[in-house]
């Protein structure tokens, strides 16, 4: 089973 | 003072067209060099990142940066009301509370205006910048639109696995398996049908195929496109504009 990743896992907020 | 004229309506609608189902309130941020875009869908799996350059108008004026919040789904009604060989103006003031849209049919003398109501929107901005890609590969937009159509049929997830001579798709799912291969390829005499591989490291990523139907919907964008992928990394799907992109940033999936 694939689990989803989040953009906010390799992103940093500006 | 904002006044930025499409020469063809079609032109505008097709770059909404590309990204509306994806997110639904985003900022359109307007300077003297063009107009950007950066919005996350709500699951902050997929990021759009547009640019269009002010080459892309036959006119265009921008004396400060100004910010129009926009709902698409409103956007797009009010882009249907007009014609796609209609030149497109967007109109707004400083601060604006509202953009006008203005239709002209040169032919006909005709001229139709709307005023779309902007609305405040707080989203984050993420830094996508500087990344590093350990493989490039360009291919025809319709080839991956058609991977990606074809093998949602089977799985939620498809495999991209890019090796020195092949590109190679992959899904696997209840009802049984599917993959295409894609080799390099010149045409000089349609260089959109090119396939190339540019690659520093052999890669293997999963996607949501879910995420990837909306990625090709900027295929009518261009002919062609380029995807760049690296281990554990979010994929970057790029369709390029006359002047500017359209960009997807793409969160992979791993094995738990």
């Amino acid at each position: 089973k694939m689990k989803q990743s989040s953009l906010l896992s390799f992103f940093t907020k500006r | 003072m904002l006044e930025a004229k499409f020469e063809q309506a079609a032109f505008f609608k097709k770059i909404i067209d590309a990204f509306k189902d994806t997110v639904h309130l985003c900022n359109f941020n307007c300077s003297p060099s063009g107009i950007t875009v950066q919005a996350v869908d709500d699951s902050r799996v997929l990021l759009v990142s547009l640019l269009i350059g002010e080459d892309s108008f036959t006119s265009y004026r921008c004396d400060h940066n100004i910010t129009l919040g926009v709902d698409l789904t409103a956007l797009a009604k009010v882009l249907k009301c007009g014609n796609n060989d209609d030149t497109l103006s967007l109109v707004a003031e400083d601060t604006p509370e509202s953009v006008l849209i203005v239709f002209e049919d040169t032919q006909k003398d005709r001229i139709s205006e709307y005023s779309l109501k902007l609305i405040d929107i707080e989203s984050d901005f993420l830094d996508i910048d500087d990344i590093e890609y350990d493989s490039v590969v360009n291919l025809p937009s319709s080839d991956f639109q058609k991977v990606a159509r074809d093998l949602s049929q089977l799985s939620d997830s498809l495999a991209i696995v890019v090796t020195k001579d092949t590109i190679k798709f992959e899904a696997n799912g209840d009802i049984g398996t599917g993959s295409v291969i894609l080799k390099p390829f010149t045409d000089l005499e349609n260089p959109q049908n090119t396939v190339k591989v540019e690659l520093n490291k052999p890669v293997l990523l999963s996607f949501g195929l879910k995420y990837l139907l909306d990625v090709v919907k900027g295929s009518s964008l261009a002919p062609a496109m380029s995807v760049k992928l690296s281990e554990k990394t979010p994929a970057l799907f790029e369709y390029k504009l006359p002047s500017g992109y359209l960009r997807f940033y793409l969160a992979p999936k791993f094995e738990e």
